[in-house]
Formats: C-alpha cells, structure tokens, sequence
C-alpha cells in the first residue's frame, strides 16, 4: 500500500484547500522555514487517527485549525492505493477523511461513508499502519533512537516481535 | 518465546550491520547484555566510525548518532515492515557526504517502499523520484511540483533550499 | 530594582527587533505579562515571520526557533556582553537563505567580538574570517588551516563539508 | 579580550598535541561527523572550569581522557590576549592549562604557575569569563532558548540585570 493523495483544508497553515499528488518511492518535500513541510507530517499523523494535540506540536485540538480559516473547521483527506489487499476491504483506493470542528467534536470517514475512530485505526493496523509507528520521525526526534537505554532497546525489539 | 526473540535479534542485526556500510564507512551492530538471557538484561548498540574505537550509540556525535539511528530504524523493517516512511530533517546533522550517500539509500529504498521526506538540501532532493515545494503565500501554505532545475536555479524564494 | 529591570528589559527589546530584522524578514519582540509589576509574571517573546500572524516563540517552526534564539541571545549581549562566542551548529535547522544571512550577520559581529562557530555549510564557513578544517586520521583528530578554495573543490575527506 | 590560541593533547579525540590559532573576529570549523569538532568546544569549557562531566558528554571525568594516549594525561591549554585589561592583571597575554589524570586528580596554570580552580574562575568572571555562560550554545541547544516558558525567560533576564 501506498498514500497516493493528501488534501488538506483549514487545518495548521493550510488555509486554502491544498492537494498533495505523492509518487509510490521516494518523495522529498522542502521549502523555507515555517513553509508548513512539517505540518504535512501533522496532516498525516491526524487523519491516521493522532488524538495527543502534544504530538501535533500544539496544547489543545482546536488550535490545529487554520486561524484565517472563515470557515472554522479543518479537514484532511488520505487515498491509499490498496493495490496489495495489505488492506482487508475489496476497494482498490481507501479513502480516509477527518474533520474537526471549532467545539472540539470530530467526524470520521471511510470511502465516503461515516465511521468511527476505532475503525479505522483497526483497519489500518492490519497495513500495519498507525499514528505513531516506528516508521515516523518527527522533526528533532531522530537522535533519540541512538540515546536510549539498553532496556529501552530490549524493549522496542520484543514490541516487534 | 526466548527462541523467537533471538531468532528476530539476529534478524535485525543483520540488516542493521548491512543498512549501516551503505551509510557509512564503519560497522554497527547489536550485542544482548546477556546472551543466555536475553529478557533479563538490554540491548546494546555500537558504532566503529572509520578507524575509531567502537563506543555505544549514545556517546557518537551527532551526526554519527544521526546515522546510526537511520541503519536501526531500517533494520527493525527486516522484522516489521511498514508501508511508508515519514522522516522530518534526519539529515540536519549529517555531514555533506553522509547526506548525499543517506539519499542514494532512500532512492534505492523506494524501490520497494514509499518514503516521504522532509530535507533543505539539494544534493538529497536530487535522489528524490518526486520532489514537492512548499511555500507560504500571504500567510498560508501552497505547495509545488518541482524538479531538480527550479531548485538549483533557486527561482525565488519558494525554490531555496539548502545549497 | 524595578526600575533597573524596566530599562534592560527596553535595551534588549530594542535589541531584538534590530538583530532579527538582520537575521530574517519580519518582527520579533519581547512583552511582559505584567507591565505595572514585572516580577510577578514572565516574559513572552513572540516572532511574526512574513506575512504571518506573530506566534509565541515555543509555537514556531524548527528554524524559526532556531532564528529567534539567535536573535535573542545576541540581544541580551546589550546588557551582559562577553568578549567570546561558541556556537556550536546553531545553523543546522536553518534554510540556505536564513543560513547565508546568519553567515553576514556573524562576519558583521565578529568585527566587536570574537566568534567560535562549527557549522558544515560553506555558505556559513565562507564568511568567517578565519577557517579551521578538523579531521580524523588513525583515529585521532588533526587540524589544518583552510581557506575556501580548498573547501569548494572538495579536495578529499577532510574538507569536506556540507556543500 | 580574546582567545589567540588552544593547545590540546590527550582530551578526547585528540590523542597527539594539536594547536589551534584563532583569529580576534569570526572563526568557523568544519568536517566530518565525528572528527572532533565539538570536542573542541569541550576542551575550551574544561580549561574554563567545567567540573560537570555530563556538560562535557561523558559520565565520568577519567572518561576526557584520550582512550589511545600512551600517556594517559589529558591537558589543555588556552592563551587570551588580554588587550583591553578586561582581566585584572599586568601581562597581555593569560596562559592557563588544566591537567586531568587517571586517577581523577587535576592541576590547574596560571601563567606558568601552579593555581587553583576557584582562582581562574574569579579571574575569569572579571572579563565575564565562564565555562557555562550564555554565550556558549552546545550542540543541539539553541532551540530551548525560544523554547523556554514566560517564567524562565524572566529569570534570565533578572540574572543578567
Ligand atoms: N492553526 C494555524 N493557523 C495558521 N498558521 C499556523 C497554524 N499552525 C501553525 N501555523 C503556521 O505554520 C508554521 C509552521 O509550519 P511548519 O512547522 O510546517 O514549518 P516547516 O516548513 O516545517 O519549517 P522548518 O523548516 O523551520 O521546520 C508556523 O510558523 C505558523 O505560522
Ligand atoms: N576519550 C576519547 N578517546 C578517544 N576518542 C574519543 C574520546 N572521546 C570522544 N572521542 C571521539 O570523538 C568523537 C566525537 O567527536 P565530536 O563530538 O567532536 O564530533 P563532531 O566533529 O562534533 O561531529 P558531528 O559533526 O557529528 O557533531 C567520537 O566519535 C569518538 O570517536
Ligand atoms: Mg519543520
Ligand atoms: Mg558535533
């Protein structure tokens, strides 16, 4: 599986509804300082399900709205190529989308359809497909890998396993 | 259960020696602080930089511990692979060679897998099968279809990136 | 007592905004949580970086700290000058453009004080009037005087440096 | 005031005696990962006093010492040009060396002769002078200056003051 397409909307820096076409290999993003590449990464991590605003760099959820936004609500979308069934439904694509409204409440869909956080989160970890998976190194986190401890170590091989 | 552990142990270990020598010019591996007992102890990880003294990942440099870091997290997929990788600036501490051999690597993992990755320099986003810009206009963010010629230009502000 | 803090508070404010307008396009400046009684609250520092909304220093990008930071320890010099500086990689999450112009304003400073900077960027190293290039060999680390020449043809692992 | 030379020998990386001339304005150093750079800015702070060796990346002070030295000393040296007398004493030029051995003990030089750490430091500080100062900014450091809390910031501000 892959992600084939980003769209993101209201949602950090992306006021305007902004789509993001992604290759199947190897894709770079640059831009200045406070462009919005890491915000991308933070568009990703929230659709996949990231409920820790912390995680996403702010204090409460209803900051990763865009502040210019006229309308207060933002949205991000995923389209997964499906193209090894590594995901358990007979859809080619998956669509997911999130929205989070200024009061805080959210809604969730698959494919169109209205779903649940959990649902989703289960499917995806079939594609071994999570949030906050190993295979996602935030900005500044990458050293940590080095610095943990013997345990710490011991421990992140036996969660593999 | 202490069979399966190992059997993975070796597995990683083996990838992390291997993921390592295209990074680098040294060795690094994994070594169990009880061999009989893998549970009751940790694991250690240790990086030969060059002619250098061994020492434990936490006591490299940065970019060595940069580097190091990159080889496990690519050994660990020999166990558990993922479908994507999302890295945010993990070569902000890697020298220029290390950084340009760190963008072969991925361009040859993309081959098999999707990596989407945030760099401010030209000789990595040069490896890239898909290069994408952002850039902030009257304080938003767009982003761009770019290829190699827009960034060397450095066509106005939106192209700079590290040079 | 309040008194003398209202006024180092005012010269490294004034400070701040000068040295950021060099370092980047946009504002930068300090304001108390308290005006009428500075002791009893803290001081916030806040960017605002083009044509963005000013953010709380914490809530920036990882170059925009990086800018800022700078901004405000040359600032607070204005009140406690040292003779000398150690930046040790103080560019390393900084665009090319913001890099280049850390490189000027550094090379501008260094007329006043004296600076010690490692940086792996030549548009950085090319600034500074003086160029130290450290390299291993056998295992032990040599310095050799350089000069930029030497650093842009790349000549062999010892000057190399991010390009 | 400046620094016009730094002599190292048996610290870290540095197993054989190496001399670094520094210029009175902006010095940069370059190279590779790992070939001793920020070693260097080690050296400087332990000449100056640092007693931490957790400031200095190790766990214990023997740890400074270079693996390989056939002698195992570890010594550095820094020479300031005292120009402008910032440093309260007659000569133009400040020598001083600090000696690290095996057994944890240390030797201290002022000027050729024998001193103490506490005596450097108060020398030093005269020419605000320090090992820890916020004119020092280690690798990986710079951020958690925008990244302090209001609070803290203030603190900085009235230590200065
Ligand atoms: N809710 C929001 N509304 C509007 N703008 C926002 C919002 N949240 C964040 N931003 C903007 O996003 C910017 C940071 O974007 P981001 O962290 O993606 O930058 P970056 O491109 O990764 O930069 P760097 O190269 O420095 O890491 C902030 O400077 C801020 O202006
Ligand atoms: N006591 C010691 N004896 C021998 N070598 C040592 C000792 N202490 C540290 N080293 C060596 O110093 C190296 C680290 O040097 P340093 O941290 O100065 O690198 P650097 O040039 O700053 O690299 P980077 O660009 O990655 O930050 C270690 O990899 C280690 O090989
Ligand atoms: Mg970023
Ligand atoms: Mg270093």
């Amino acid at each position: 599986v892959y992600i084939s397409k980003l769209e993101i909307r209201g949602f950090k820096s992306f006021e305007k509804n902004v789509t993001i076409e992604l290759a199947r290999g190897f894709n770079a993003v640059s831009g200045q300082n406070g462009s919005g590449k890491s915000n991308i990464i933070d568009a990703i991590r929230f659709v996949l399900g990231e409920n820790s605003p912390k995680s996403l760099r702010e204090s409460k959820m209803s900051s990763l709205i865009n502040e210019k936004a006229k309308i207060k609500q933002g949205r991000v979308s995923i389209q997964i190529v499906n193209d090894n069934h590594a995901l358990p439904v007979q859809e080619e694509t998956v669509n997911i989308t999130r929205e989070l409204f200024e009061d805080g409440s959210q809604k969730y869909f698959l494919n169109g359809k209205r779903s649940t956080r959990n649902a989703i989160i289960d499917l995806l970890l079939s594609a071994r497909i999570s949030f906050d998976g190993i295979n996602i190194v935030p900005q500044g986190a990458l050293n940590r890998i080095a610095e943990t401890t013997p345990a710490e170590r011991r421990a992140i091989l036996e969660d593999i396993v | 259960k202490r069979e399966v552990f190992i059997k993975a142990f070796e597995k990683i270990d083996r990838e992390l020696r291997s993921v390592f020598r295209e990074l680098a010019d040294g060795e690094a591996w994994l070594e169990l602080e009880y061999p009989d007992n893998p549970f009751s102890g940790g694991v250690f990880m240790l990086g030969k930089f060059g002619d250098k003294m061994p020492r434990e990942s936490a006591s490299l440099s940065g970019g060595e511990k940069a580097v190091i870091s990159v080889a496990f997290l690519m050994a660990l997929q020999s166990a558990y692979t993922s479908p994507f990788y999302l890295f945010d600036e993990i070569d902000a501490n890697m020298d220029a060679e290390k950084a340009e051999r760190l963008g072969e690597f991925l361009n040859k993992w993309g081959e098999a897998s999707q990596i989407i990755l945030i760099s401010l320099r030209d000789t990595v986003l040069s490896k890239a099968h898909n290069i994408i810009g952002v850039y902030e206009k009257e304080g938003s963010s767009y982003i761009a279809r770019l290829n190699m010629e827009r960034i060397v230009d450095g066509g106005g502000k939106r192209q700079s990136s590290q040079n």
